[in-house]
């Protein structure tokens, strides 16, 4: 199974068309093994990205070396996706068979 | 399915069980199709609810065509209950005049695997020879636009539109399914995330012929959303309010002539994507269920 540990999903508002332009780049970086969550749309809308732990801080020091400002979304992705999984089995456990 | 816990994400096994438990509880109302097998051969399931007659108009709903989208199934699911136990006349109005289909695991394959092996998968599990990745983004393979730009000719990208349009079992499935018929009146296909309700087109800028009236149909559906717990929703033509996306679902289903085709994104609280907690299915649900009944009634009323 795939995890993700020390996945983080950034969010980044673009708040200029320089920004916005910036960030449309950063889908042909493959190499960083980016996935967008919310694709770039226009100004103001929420761009969502999981970075996987090997290129969080190469596009950390890119956003700020290019004065991208980004919010962290989700702190670590493995910890939410375990949570998910063990409140499936807790509610498994107690559904009635039918 | 009155114990079935309905606040709690599934597997595919035990959606398609609650799916056969519905229809067994509900002889005269639900009835189960197969319209279809997958790429690793699961069979493709829709619920039909119909009050009897032959080839009525009727409603196309569809949750989880990206497998990753886990609140959009369990919505779903929550849908099929809601119709059947529903007391209220806004829907026993429209199942006396129109049939509903509601296809809860659209990507079974993708929704399989993310149970098993990859929680983000996103697409298809098909491969098409000679490329590396595996999968296609079934949001992409519809013959509407199909190979423009909003979509990626990258086997290994998450937007890949696939070596030609239909080459996804699943997609075929519904194509086939949707001229077999003919007699769709309205199309709704639901994803998640970022709190949308959009209309044709996505592959061009060329307005629809019916633009003013879906964008009024949207507005009342939105709001309608909204007065149950205020999620914020935005909504209009694809290409204006997102972006560019070619070879999607709506835009071929709208060039069908089925004038009510729309595409939700469900919400999110902007803090855990397709993460969302299974706490919040049930008013996921409710909320969009009520956006639902808009675009139903507004159909049943405007029938064409």
């Amino acid at each position: 199974t795939e995890n993700f540990v020390g996945h983080q999903v950034l969010r980044i508002v673009p708040s200029s068309d320089a920004e916005l332009q910036k960030v449309r780049e950063l889908q042909e970086l493959e190499h960083l093994e980016l996935d967008f969550w919310l694709s770039p749309r226009g100004l103001g809308d929420p761009v969502d990205i999981r970075v996987p732990f090997p290129s969080l801080q190469p596009l950390k020091a890119h956003l700020e070396a290019n004065g991208v400002p980004y919010s962290i979304m989700i702190e670590d992705v493995q910890a939410l996706v375990d949570l998910e999984q063990m409140q499936m089995l807790r509610r498994r456990r107690f559904v009635p068979r039918s | 399915t009155s114990t079935f816990d309905y606040t709690s994400y599934h597997t595919l096994e035990e959606i398609y069980a609650f799916m056969d438990l519905l229809v067994a509880e509900n002889p005269n109302l639900v009835s189960k199709l197969e319209i279809g097998h997958t790429t690793e051969n699961r069979p493709i399931y829709v619920l039909k609810f119909s009050k009897g007659g032959t080839n009525r108009p009727a409603i196309w709903i569809d949750t989880g065509i990206h497998s990753r989208e886990w609140v959009t199934q369990a919505s779903g699911v929550w849908f099929a209950k809601k119709i059947v136990q529903e007391q209220d006349q806004g829907l026993a109005n429209i199942l006396d005049q129109m049939d509903i289909f509601l296809e809860i695991v659209t990507n079974p394959d993708g929704f399989a695997f993310t149970h098993t092996s990859n929680r983000m998968w996103r697409k298809t599990r098909s491969k098409h020879s000679g490329s590396l990745c595996v999968g296609v983004d079934p949001n992409r393979n519809w013959d509407a636009g199909f190979g423009g730009s909003g979509a990626s000719s990258n086997p290994c990208s998450e937007t890949y539109r696939g070596p030609y349009a239909n080459s996804e079992p699943e997609v075929k499935a519904i194509v086939d399914f949707v001229k077999n018929h003919g007699n769709i009146k309205a199309f709704i296909s639901i994803h998640s995330y970022s709190q949308l309700l959009l209309y044709p087109y996505g592959y061009t800028t060329t307005a629809v012929p019916d633009k003013e009236e879906l964008h009024q149909v949207a507005k009342e559906a939105v709001a309608a959303l909204s007065s149950l717990y205020g999620t914020n929703y935005k909504y209009g033509s694809i290409i204006t309010t997102i972006y560019q996306a070619s070879g999607g679902t709506i835009d071929w289903t709208y060039n069908q002539g089925i004038k009510y085709s729309f595409t939700f994104e469900l919400r999110d609280t902007g803090r855990y994507g397709f993460l969302l907690p299974a706490s919040q299915i049930v008013p996921t649900a409710q909320e969009t269920w009520k956006a639902l009944e808009v675009i139903m009634a507004h159909t049943r009323g405007h029938l064409y």
